[in-house]
């Protein structure tokens, strides 16, 4: 049975398909076989893992919205794609079309589990199933936290991305309260902090104090290799083992695995 | 005749927040008047010049969705607030709320043009009318880019950047060609340029070789005052008028009056 993870915060370029990637991707080299969702239109998984999302035929668009080809609809199976450069890691991709999801759900019953509904059989097959989603607190968004066991939520460590913790909680009650009474706090994770700012000491230890959750001891720091890394679509342990980014995001790793 | 200037870009955390208080307030201090346009949900403009998105009573989603108080309409007059540290700056604020107009406005007839109906009069009372948008390309940007003369489309020198490009210009394509011909591109402005970085440079190369429009002589560079100075509620040159962010943000003011 599969852990699912959503990576959620509606600020955005915080680290959310960052952190999607590369936890993932560190969780298939500890030999736990991991499943990647893509929810974002902008395709930002699907590209940083080396797939290029307009040779995408089917996409999760099609398994939301049910579309049928041959009078036949398309299941999640159907779309999985198996990494071609780590074992144990297999992508659901995103594409452009999923930003039209959002309008084209607004009247569909039992909207907000589509997602739920799409992910249970490979809530079988998998260990981890990692959701990266997009920056908003949509449709899209609703139905991500409303199949998601727990919410990994980066938070970058500068001013704005506290702003809207406080909106991102609400959510994530409302959720609890009226779709998914399981859905629990994984954590907050800091990323891009920069030892050397006052600005990031700062916000670190405003989320350490006043955080209702778990903040994982673990913070990711501002690294160049893991901003290289995408452009060569590889995940940072295949780009830069030796990295600073691929030790942190190994930790966190750990910091997962802990609650096994 | 106000020139109303898009702020626009889906991608995530790429400096349109930070480009929009701070292109409005240089343009304030050469004495244009100037009205910021709020239209994320996340407020982050409305925070940034430091008030607090609790206080506001009533925002540019009040006026989107034709709220009535005591059976009168309210106007975008009723809810332009001038700054009390620059002359010539006013702000439409934003709120939490704005996360459900794009839902409500789908059955509504001409949703698109809302906010250009909403900003007709404004027309009129300013020299330059900044709208900063939210990180996606739903309903909420199609108003922006409906409302608007032109679209300044803020690139952050990161890999991921480029990839939302083809996208975004296409919704521009969309809105000439359905809602709004006169629109066209102001340009594109590199962000947080950092000239240390190989990543940072090709990037700019990127852009500068394969945007089909013009790229701004001025480069954003990396600047920590920039993204501390919103902590403390106000733009730039408030905050440090003698760093490289303010003297950036000068120069594309200085870039955009060249026009007028
Ligand atoms: N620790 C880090 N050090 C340096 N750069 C980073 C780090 N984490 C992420 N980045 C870079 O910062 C940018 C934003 O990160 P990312 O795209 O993962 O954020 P996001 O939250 O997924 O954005 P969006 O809201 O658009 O989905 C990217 O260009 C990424 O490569
Ligand atoms: N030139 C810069 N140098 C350093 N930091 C910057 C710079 N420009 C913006 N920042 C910081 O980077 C973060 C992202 O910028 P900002 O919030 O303006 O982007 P945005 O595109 O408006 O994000 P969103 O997509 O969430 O609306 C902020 O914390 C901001 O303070
Ligand atoms: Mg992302
Ligand atoms: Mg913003």
């Amino acid at each position: 049975m599969a852990k699912i993870i959503a990576v959620c915060n509606q600020k955005g370029g915080v680290g959310k398909t960052t952190t999607s990637i590369n936890l993932a991707s560190c969780l298939s080299a500890a030999e736990r076989k991991t499943l990647i969702v893509d929810m974002d239109p902008q395709s930002n998984a699907t590209t940083g893992l080396g797939y290029d999302k307009n040779d995408i035929e089917y996409s999760i668009y099609d398994v939301l919205t049910e579309r049928t080809v041959e009078s036949k609809s398309i299941q999640l199976s159907d779309i999985i794609i198996k990494s071609d450069s780590i074992d144990y890691l297999y992508l659901v991709p995103s594409s452009p079309d999923l930003a039209g999801a959002e309008i084209e759900l607004v009247n569909v019953i039992a909207r907000e589990k589509k997602l739920e509904k799409a992910l249970a059989t490979a809530r079988e097959e998998f260990d981890y199933i990692i959701i990266d989603s997009p920056p908003s607190l949509g449709l899209l968004t609703v139905n991500i936290l409303t199949a998601a066991d727990s919410v990994l939520i980066p938070i970058q460590c500068e001013y704005y991305a506290l702003e809207g913790l406080a909106e991102l909680l609400n959510t994530v009650r409302l959720v609890q309260k009226n779709l998914n009474s399981k859905l629990v706090i994984e954590g907050a994770l800091l990323t891009m902090y920069d030892g050397r700012l006052n600005l990031s000491k700062q916000v670190a230890d405003d989320v350490r104090s006043c955080f209702s959750g778990r903040v994982f001891d673990v913070v990711i720091t501002r690294n160049v290799k893991l901003s290289e890394s995408p452009s060569f679509g590889k995940p940072i342990i295949l780009y830069d083992i030796m990295s600073s980014g691929a030790e942190n995001y190994l930790n966190l790793a750990k910091e997962i695995m802990q609650n096994e």
